[in-house]
């Protein structure tokens, strides 16, 4: 219905207007609707400003600053519609460091009331995690959990994956 | 409402029972490529219901039971269960009073399917009503599969619009 | 045939003349995200001549000139040369007895463009026939911009037979 | 034509074979027509077996197992077509260590015949080139070159990217 979608956008926009400054370390952004009189036919545009730079539409940012803009957007809308848990596949591949430090810190901020579960191969998203789990194959083709460090300690993993004393 | 535990036996690469138990805070999955991480993934969508194969990288769901290797032969089921924490009651109905709720599911390759919750044997439906008004499920924004941002980076206006349909 | 020297003024992010100067071997670009490192690589298609905005990331070609920062105004000019080596005479034609080939491209926020080899103006035209046969252009897989791997990997067949299809 | 399409294709394809299993340590890939009868509208196949695994249609392959299969069909083709030059911006993103090694050496390889410009953000990458060009916007919006390092040593670059003595 045209006042749910009405809502939710807002919910989303207002969201993304404090998530993706806080997420880039400064600048602006913001959601457009292309079409605001047809709101069942509407598209949406995401407009940003990284910090000293010109606001302008997404096409000609950089790898890194279009990902960052939809990691904020992907946020907004999970706060806005939240579940237990988060469930992340390698979204900070494309960052570089300092990108991907902002973006840890605000994993680690949501994870007080949200469960989260980060694949990376990235070394800092490794060092903010509590429990880390390594997955190999030494046998190819067959997947094995050979450790879990907790904070502190890693704790060698027996078959079958369970912790071993 | 966390995940206490998950259990993965023959589904995709999983060959061997792997058990991973969760504890509080953030938790990493790591290792090098092709070594079964986002199949972790995929197995969480499975365990809750997932329907599309395509959701799960496959063409058919037959695809998500063990295959074999070069030095093992497939296996003829996959199993994955998950074992919640419902200390806020928000699993409901019947199950709204316990600690903790186990959903466990299981594809032969003949195409039998089985739906558990604590050990009874249910339907589909029963495991997706367990989740109603939860925030937990296969659509949504709670699971962001390995591409997905780059889906959402390139995608037009018009596709946009059902990133919000979808939540609202 | 190697390119000894890029220059790049008020392209893009390059508001100030910046020189790239080659040698032998592998080079590799690196930097913060958005600091241009893929504006070098735009850079380059544009010095080739390249015609079409979209394969830029633009949407109109007025987009490659710098269009200013929060506390720089945007500048009225663009501007790439390209320094070749021709040892081997690959870049035939009149400049087939040449060491080394200069192209350069100009685009005014007026609309107007320049093309110009060895300080001669000249036409789009001759900046591409001159690398006829030399295997060089905007097309093909010389240039593998980024994400263009993602592209690749989730084509359809039938979109896979284009990739072919170039190379033939 | 169909013949040219066929001789490419089948170019293509034969270094292919020989790349892949380079690029991933062992293992087997090949292409396959989707309709041997039409060459005017078949559609290409990429089916691969990466080292000790089953050979599979590459859906349920890993995103850096992906990766490796369209780094060997670009290569292959590039081989086929040759260029003078080779740009490649950030191809090495969802690579692993091993993986990444190896693409290095393919690159360190070619590059005897061709001329390699590589954007990357890994370390391992970074290490192999012989001249490393570093890139900031010390004022944001402005783009600079702040050094170019050669083997064996940094030069530091003037205003305009000029090296200074
Ligand atoms: N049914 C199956 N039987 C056996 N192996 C399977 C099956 N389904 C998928 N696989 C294998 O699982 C591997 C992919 O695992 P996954 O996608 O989890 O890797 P990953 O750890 O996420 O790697 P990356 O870091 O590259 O993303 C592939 O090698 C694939 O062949
Ligand atoms: N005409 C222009 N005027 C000013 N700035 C521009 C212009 N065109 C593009 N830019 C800026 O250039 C930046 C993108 O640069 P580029 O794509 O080269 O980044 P990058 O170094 O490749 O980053 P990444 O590692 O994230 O891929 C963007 O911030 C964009 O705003
Ligand atoms: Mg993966
Ligand atoms: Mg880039």
């Amino acid at each position: 219905t045209r006042e749910r979608f009405r809502e939710t956008f807002d919910a989303i926009n207002e969201r993304f207007q404090v998530l993706y400054p806080r997420l880039v370390g400064g600048g602006r952004g913001f959601l457009r609707l292309t079409d605001e009189n047809d709101l069942l036919e509407t598209g949406i545009d995401l407009i940003v400003q990284p910090p000293g730079k010109r606001l302008q539409n997404m096409t000609l940012m950089s790898g890194g600053e279009k990902a960052m803009a939809a990691i904020a957007l992907i946020f907004a809308i999970f706060l806005v519609k939240p579940s237990p848990f988060c469930l992340l596949d390698e979204v900070d591949a494309p960052l570089d460091e300092a990108n991907a430090v902002r973006f840890n810190e605000m994993v680690r901020e949501m994870s007080g009331h949200t469960q989260f579960l980060v694949i990376t191969h990235n070394k800092s998203t490794m060092e903010v995690a509590d429990t880390l789990y390594g997955v190999t194959m030494e046998e190819p083709g067959v997947s094995r959990l050979v450790s879990v460090r907790l904070e502190g300690g890693t704790a060698p993993v027996g078959p079958g994956g369970s912790e071993v004393d | 409402m966390r995940i206490d535990r998950i259990e993965i036996h023959g589904f995709k690469s999983f060959a061997e029972r792997t058990v991973f138990q969760f504890g509080q805070g953030v938790s990493c999955v790591v290792g090098p490529n092709g070594c079964g991480k986002s199949n972790v993934i995929d197995a969480i969508k499975w365990g809750l219901g997932e329907q599309n194969a395509r959701q799960l990288r496959g063409r058919a769901m037959e695809d998500v039971i063990f295959g074999g290797s070069e030095s093992r032969p497939a296996t003829g089921l996959a199993e994955v269960a998950m074992l919640f924490d419902n200390g806020e009651g928000l699993l409901g109905g019947e199950y709204a009073r316990l600690p903790q709720v186990e959903i466990r599911r299981r594809l032969f390759r003949s195409g039998e399917s089985e739906y558990l919750i604590n050990g009874e044997p249910v339907r589909l439906r029963e495991v997706t009503s367990l989740f109603l008004d939860t925030g937990v499920g296969t659509r949504g924004y709670s699971i962001i599969e390995q591409g997905r941002v780059g889906l959402i980076v390139n995608a037009r206006p018009e596709e946009r619009r059902f990133l919000v349909e979808e939540a609202a």
